[in-house]
């Protein structure tokens, strides 16, 4: 499904070159339920936002569903990103001036769901991470954990078949983690993908496969 | 040293009212580590920034070495949130067009440090955290947890004698996360106050009081 090769992310920064990743070969199949662990500033996130097609990487080659991803028109790879895939990410990026429900339903609307089915949607999915009372909040004006269940919440009111989460539980109390890892276990039930960067070693038990990533290396897959 | 009397915090939304923080009553004495737990939205980062003086109660009063907070001019209570309070927000909040070095160096230049010396204390603080390699970076070349670093070696810069962290480890590998907490330990020994959001349930042993607090009340300090 994904076919990672010799893919590597740099930066310029001056005279001096970061190596976010070092050239890695990584492949994935669906409905697998995997988690991707390192230190912090290992380059997971940087994996991720590839992976969601969020980045471009500096070398190699991305092919998806046998497709190199480089070869796509534009157009198809924004399809791909906002419909096929959910991302979490790590500082959420809430869109500051919309309420929580209208936050959740952007995905849908790009989706052209039915605006009474995109409500509903979006209300089961709030509801089912406590936030039903917090729905016409701005996310200024909710708490850190409430705003990473927002997150969450709007990547997955389109259903996808893949779920990329960065760090989805950062900020939540074990509870509220253990309920949101319970949806996870869904949705790989149901075949879906879910792949999760996480630093909580207690769900590396939970999972399919772990990833292991160390100053831009992969170090076991 | 910190007595707050009926403290309470709401927000009116329209017809409804938000109690982030029911009336209230808690005493702090210097050189306590303490935990603040609780569930996700149940008031924990609402009672750290009236503690850190960045927010106003709607009730009550906040006795501080037994002065009325609210009869303090504006630029006294500035003085005191500056130099004597250190504060790691759950959101970072770091200045995006400065470097890492520059934004740790911030409260110095309010504490009028001598230029070399605030140099000298933001490199000792940046490489204890792992950083120094970061220090011409902007925050938008960072991962997450180095911005949270980032974040935590800001509020140490002035050596406050309290220390307020909301969250300070939520995206830290253990080991990092583990460096941090011996960094808190310290000031603890050192005789400085440190108060801790946390929603790592291991932490709570390693600490002198645990306050729990649900739905906006204290149920046990
Ligand atoms: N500006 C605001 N307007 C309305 N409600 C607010 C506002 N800011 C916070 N709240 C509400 O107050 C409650 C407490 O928020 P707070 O940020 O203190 O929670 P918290 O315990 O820090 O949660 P978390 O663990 O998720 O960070 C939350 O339910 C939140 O929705
Ligand atoms: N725009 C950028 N310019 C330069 N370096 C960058 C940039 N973005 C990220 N980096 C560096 O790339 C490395 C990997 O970053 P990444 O965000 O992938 O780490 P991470 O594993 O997600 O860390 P964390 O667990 O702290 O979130 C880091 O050392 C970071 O400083
Ligand atoms: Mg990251
Ligand atoms: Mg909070």
């Amino acid at each position: 499904m994904v076919d990672l090769r010799s893919i590597a992310k740099r930066y310029q920064m001056g005279e001096h070159t970061v190596h976010a990743l070092h050239p890695l070969n990584l492949q994935f199949h669906s409905g697998q339920f995997v988690a991707i662990v390192g230190p912090s500033g290992s380059g997971k996130s940087t994996l991720l936002n590839l992976l969601g097609l969020l980045d471009q990487a500096s070398a190699g080659e991305y092919w998806l569903d046998g497709q190199n991803v480089a070869n796509l028109p534009d157009r198809e790879i924004s399809a791909i990103r906002c419909l096929k895939i959910g991302f979490i990410f790590q500082s959420f990026n809430l869109f500051p001036s919309m309420s929580v429900l209208e936050n959740v339903c952007v995905p849908m609307h790009y989706a052209e769901k039915p605006k009474d089915l995109m409500r509903e949607r979006a209300m089961e999915v709030l509801d089912r991470l406590g936030l039903k009372d917090r729905i016409d909040h701005k996310p200024t004006e909710l708490s850190g954990g409430q705003r990473q269940r927002v997150a969450i919440a709007r990547a997955l009111a389109n259903d996808p078949p893949v779920l990329l989460a960065d760090e989805p539980t950062g900020n939540l109390d074990e509870n509220t983690g253990e309920e949101v890892m319970e949806i996870f276990r869904e949705l790989r039930s149901e075949g879906r993908s879910v792949i999760m960067v996480t630093h909580n070693p207690e769900y590396e038990d939970q999972v399919d496969r772990v990833i292991s990533i160390h100053d831009g290396n992969i170090i076991r897959s």
